[in-house]
């Protein structure tokens, strides 16, 4: 029944991943 | 995202939690398939009646998961805890596994934030449910300190009102409309939060979704939430990620598609927010009781409180002579007895009136020192001489006693001869008298003859004679 592991398409960020994150 | 707060106060909620009530462990699970602007959307709304005792905040397949940037399926972290209800928690970094924001997972503080302005949702020691900014500061404190706390992104409901747009001049500058942090928020898309109800009941929040085909947007996800009661809440990690697992069993419809893309497959996430059993607080009642249905029953006469961590040697609380520990009171040097109430008997002193005085003439000394120069030596008895004293003090006891004897015998005697002879007098008496009276007609007084005698002289009868 194992479908396989997920492809984690389905992305919801809230930031940009290019983004750093730095204290300001 | 954009600020960084390391000490002070920030702005969040603190809620108290609801009244304890032995038994009510429970949860209600309510599953709902709702129009959102036409779009029909499922998820599911779980309550959990006593949070501090039946919500934990789990690592990623167990203890240890956020140091070794573990990533693993809801199903896999929740049957491992014996989780009742389970959702996928914060947010992580997809590539490395990272969790991300803040993490206290049953007591341990697993991933800190560093001060970082993303809404935070928490239980505090005393069973405080907390929600919205803190700083590090306050995530650190320790008088009360968080015994779950994790990180989410927007603050979604404060203190019963959409706190939306505050939230998002908070958690990143940056809110112009195209921007990606806006789209986050106005995006249809499978959605998970958590929050609290006004009674003080823990909130989790699941919808189905795929982004920007199918679910609902931060908005509606709140408004909703608004129509349930819900006082405060943050949003969670959402997309791929939301998951909802019943009984250790998948129990939603996760957006992301498996290797065969025919398929749809749970996401491995990071941290997992869990409903269980109740469990004490803290689960192993600080090894002082054992946990029944929730609750601590301690062990031995003297661990109190409902951790079991309390010493308590009743209200004389050792008489201020001592220190309570689990076997009893401790006393002092020169105190003794359960309640370290009495002072040590003469000749004996230190702690628990264990050590006999060592002072010459066999002299007593301080009950708390030791200290021989309490006393003068001069007052002090040789052996012999107390033992004579002592022998003379017996015999004189013994005299005295006899003598007192002796006397109240002989008071007693004579006080027996008196009544004796008293009523022998009054006896001998009543016999001359039969019953009756008699006159004594007076002799004489100062050797002359009465008046009646002399008009009566010779043998005139005197019928009252005797």
């Amino acid at each position: 029944l194992d479908s396989g592991a997920s492809r984690d398409d389905d992305l919801l960020l809230p930031y940009p991943r290019a983004r750093a994150r730095l204290p300001r | 995202d954009c600020t960084r707060v390391r000490a002070g106060s920030r702005e969040h909620e603190s809620w108290p939690p609801p009244p304890t009530t032995p038994g009510a462990g429970g949860l209600a699970l309510r599953t709902f398939v709702s129009h959102f602007r036409d779009r029909a959307v499922a998820g599911h709304l779980t309550r959990a009646v006593e949070p501090l005792r039946t919500f934990s905040v789990l690592e990623p397949g167990g203890p240890g998961g956020c140091a070794a940037r573990r990533r693993a399926t809801v199903e896999e972290t929740a049957r491992a805890a014996d989780c009742r209800v389970a959702q996928n928690g914060g947010f992580f970094r997809m590539n490395s596994g990272e969790c991300l924001g803040n993490v206290v997972s049953d007591e341990r503080r697993v991933s800190s934030s560093g001060g970082l302005q993303n809404a935070q949702f928490g239980i505090r020691r005393d069973g405080t449910l907390v929600t919205g900014y803190l700083s590090e500061e306050e995530v650190l404190d320790t008088e009360n300190p968080f015994v779950q706390l994790l990180s989410g992104v927007v603050w979604l409901i404060r203190n019963g009102s959409i706190y939306i747009n505050e939230s998002q001049a908070t958690e990143c500058d940056e809110t112009q409309e195209t921007g990606s942090f806006s789209k986050f928020v106005n995006v249809i898309s499978a959605r998970t939060a958590i929050g609290h109800d006004r009674k003080g009941q823990l909130v989790l929040f699941h919808a189905d979704g795929q982004t920007e085909q199918r679910g609902i947007n931060l908005w509606e996800m709140a408004e909703f939430l608004l129509k349930q009661d819900v006082v405060n809440a943050i949003n969670l990690d959402g997309g791929g990620s939301a998951t909802f697992v019943l009984n250790g069993t998948l129990a939603s419809y996760p957006s992301d598609h498996c290797q065969d893309n025919m398929w749809r497959c749970p996401r491995q996430v990071s941290t997992v927010v869990c409903v269980h059993e109740p469990r004490c607080q803290p689960p192993d009642c600080h090894g002082h009781g054992t946990c029944v249905d929730g609750h601590c029953h301690c062990t031995g006469h003297f661990w109190r409180g409902p951790g079991c961590d309390e010493l308590d040697c009743g209200p004389s609380n050792c008489s201020q002579h001592g220190l309570c520990t689990e076997t009893g009171c401790r006393c002092d040097a020169g105190w003794t007895g359960s309640n370290c109430s009495e002072e040590c008997p003469l000749g004996w002193h230190g702690p628990g009136c264990q050590r006999p005085c060592k002072c010459e003439h066999h002299c007593p000394c301080d009950p708390k020192t030791g200290n021989c120069s309490i006393s003068g030596v001069k007052q002090c008895l040789q052996p012999s001489e107390a033992t004579l004293r002592a022998g003379e003090l017996s015999f004189f006891t013994r005299t005295a006693w006899l003598a007192l004897t002796l006397a109240l015998a002989f008071l007693l005697l004579i006080s027996t001869a008196a009544n004796l002879s008293l009523l022998l007098s009054r006896a001998e008496r009543n016999r001359h008298l039969h019953g009756g009276y008699a006159y004594h007609p007076l002799q004489e007084m100062n050797g002359e003859p009465l008046a009646t005698e002399k008009e009566q002289p010779g043998g005139a009868h005197n019928p009252f004679k005797d």
